[in-house]
């Protein structure tokens, strides 16, 4: 609720939401794997 | 586009999205760093040169109705703070795609055409010319 | 920071969304202007449609809520649901019923269907009809306008006074009146729209100082004589300073005092607008010059609107009889516009009778303790709050769009209504609660409200002010 609030995405639909979480999970998850690919 | 909130905002979001480009695997740095540039170049040309008007009414008969966000700043002054912090971004993350793309010739055609789009229409004799 | 960010993901999604509008689903009406329109004057920019269509939209239900009784102490509210496209909003059959009301201009309690006031009103129904249907210049003129009229030169204190149908007309039409070309206006940057767009029309100079910041406005006075006309450079024909008495964004209270002092120093005059402060400062409810025990006749021009304090509507300019003549002569409002109704004139008349006896001095009073009270908690708790220890106007800083969305529905499920304003009305990153107190609120009203503001306040950590006060 509090991550919700604090990113606006509160103000969005459902989809929205999944889409917009999908994304950052996506890209967190990128990063992840390179930071331990590079380092 | 005078607060400090929103340069910083601006920067973070830029590093972000330089983050998010450089964390894909099948990209190299130097491709990273010119999608980030041209990606920055595109979308801030989209907002600040092709985005018309205000996103509410305003009391001002329609003034500023086609007025670009660049030419709304500041209510048309030059040389302001905002201009010229928003002027400079561009340079710098032109130095940087060209210094770690090795000054490889394409990247530096593409880079420097992403640098003229950003910076020409910001230009004081460009001003409210269509 | 975060609501830069916040604002770029919602304009973000706002693009997405259109886009598939656009290519998949089926094309929005309001995105583009129809092509039977697009000979005449755009009605909206491009940019408005899309903010609104994308941004304000998504909050409908907590900006446009039905009430259903008068706007009093505690209102009635019907239940709207967002349709599954997330586009239309539709009503439920589900009443709120006894909703304490924290959001209405409903100062000293007027806002009432029964008593004195809404008797005499209706009496008024029964003698002079509901509409007037012309100006003031013709048959527009009654009795009890002029009754009206002296009863509130009596009420402020200065000579004379003219009442107009309309709040928002009062300033728009009449500051055309005062200043012309070659007039300067200093104006507070937080003035009401409706000022801003009188002194537009006068074509005056208009020079902006900051949110009352006398150092500034003192500043631009100085250098706005020394330069003079920025084209001619000839000297002012005169110079109007516009305040007003509280401003209902941010609940400050002008500070009258020093306005005075630089108004008698460089001979310029004062316009206040006491839309919101008539009625609910001072301790006879006179107003800003009654809190500040300042003589109004040294205030040039006395505006104020019978919305907020009495429970009507419509305005009125108050000073010296020359002022008031000459607006009577030349006001665009008493010619164009239609006089005020003689029901809601009855109704600003009975109630500022009870205002000027014993009764309204225990509502001012009321008032008075509600908002202390209710200002005093909110800071204990730790929220930020702006504005003046005593006025009833009370911001809460909720800063991100998505936090007032979600305070107004959090508040009305626990069964108090408030107003809520961000951007374009408040700055961007300065999204706020608006409380507006009321002597109609009981003391238990109060401390149970404040009991839900905190209990929201910990669910969305809004308790960020740096000020613990102990």
């Amino acid at each position: 609720f509090i991550y919700c609030l604090t990113t606006g995405i509160y103000m969005l639909d459902a989809w929205e939401r999944y889409v917009f979480n999908s994304c950052l999970i996506l890209v967190l998850s990128m990063s992840f794997y390179t930071a331990y690919a590079f380092l | 586009w005078n607060s400090p909130g929103i340069w910083v905002t601006y920067a973070l979001l830029t590093a972000f999205m330089h983050l998010v480009l450089l964390s894909m695997p099948w990209f190299t740095t130097s491709v990273a760093w010119t999608l980030t540039n041209v990606v920055h170049g595109v979308g801030m040309y989209l907002f600040l040169h092709t985005i018309k008007g205000t996103p509410f009414e305003t009391s001002d008969q329609g003034k500023y109705r086609y007025s670009t966000h660049w030419e709304q700043m500041d209510s048309g002054t030059q040389f302001t703070a905002a201009r010229k912090f928003f002027m400079t971004t561009p340079i710098v993350l032109y130095i940087l795609a060209s210094f770690y793309s090795k000054y490889e010739f394409t990247h530096f055609v593409i880079n420097t055409i992403i640098l003229l789009l950003s910076l020409l229409p910001k230009l004081p004799q460009l001003h409210g010319v269509r | 920071v975060r609501n830069h960010i916040a604002m770029a993901i919602v304009l973000l999604f706002g693009w997405l969304r259109d886009f598939l509008n656009e290519h998949v689903f089926t094309p929005e009406p309001s995105a583009h202007e129809q092509e039977d329109l697009k000979d005449f004057v755009p009605l909206y920019t491009t940019f408005e449609r899309f903010f609104v269509r994308n941004v304000i939209e998504r909050g409908y239900d907590v900006l446009h809520r039905p009430v259903c009784t008068v706007p009093g102490a505690v209102i009635d509210i019907r239940e709207r649901k967002f349709s599954s496209s997330g586009k239309f909003l539709g009503l439920t059959g589900k009443v709120f019923r006894n909703v304490v009301n924290l959001g209405s201009y409903n100062y000293l309690g007027f806002a009432q269907n029964e008593g004195v006031c809404a008797d005499a009103a209706v009496k008024a129904v029964a003698e002079l009809g509901t509409g007037v249907c012309s100006n003031r210049f013709e048959v527009g003129n009654y009795e009890i306008h002029s009754k009206l009229e002296r009863k509130m030169a009596e009420f402020l204190g200065v000579e004379d006074c003219m009442t107009f149908g309309m709040g928002f007309a009062t300033n728009s039409m009449n500051i055309p009146c005062l200043v012309g070309k070659g007039c300067l206006v200093i104006s507070d940057a937080c003035n009401h729209a409706s000022l801003a767009i009188g002194c537009k029309i006068s074509g005056a100079t208009i020079r902006v100082f900051k949110h009352n910041d006398m150092k500034d406005l003192e500043k631009i006075l100085r250098h706005s004589i020394v330069e003079g006309h920025p084209r001619t450079y000839r000297s002012w024909k005169k110079i109007l300073i516009i305040v007003e008495g509280i401003y209902s964004m941010e609940g400050t209270i002008v500070n009258l005092p020093e306005v005075i002092r630089l108004k008698k120093k460089y001979k310029a005059y004062v316009y206040l607008d006491e839309a919101h402060s008539i009625g609910s400062l001072g301790s006879r409810a006179r107003g800003v010059t009654d809190y500040f025990d300042i003589d109004p006749t040294e205030i040039d021009v006395l505006m104020g609107t019978f919305t907020k304090s009495f429970g009507a509507s419509g305005g009125y300019i108050a000073g010296r009889r020359e002022l008031v003549e000459h607006l009577r002569l030349n006001s665009h409002s008493a010619c164009y516009g239609v006089s005020m109704s003689p029901p809601v004139a009855q109704q600003a008349l009975s109630s500022l009778n009870v205002i000027m006896s014993e009764e309204g001095k225990e509502r001012i009073t009321q008032l008075a303790a509600n908002t202390r009270l209710f200002r005093e908690k909110l800071r204990t708790f730790g929220f930020i709050v702006y504005g003046h220890e005593d006025s009833p106007v009370v911001p809460l800083l909720a800063y991100l769009p998505s936090h007032i969305a979600c305070f107004s529905r959090e508040m009305l499920a626990r069964g108090y209504g408030v107003v809520v304003a961000g951007f374009p009305s408040t700055p961007l990153g300065e999204s706020r609660v608006r409380f507006c107190i009321s002597s109609a609120l009981s003391k238990q009203q109060i401390l149970d409200a404040l009991e839900a503001i905190s209990d929201i306040g910990d669910i969305m950590r809004l308790k960020i002010s740096a000020k613990q006060i102990l």
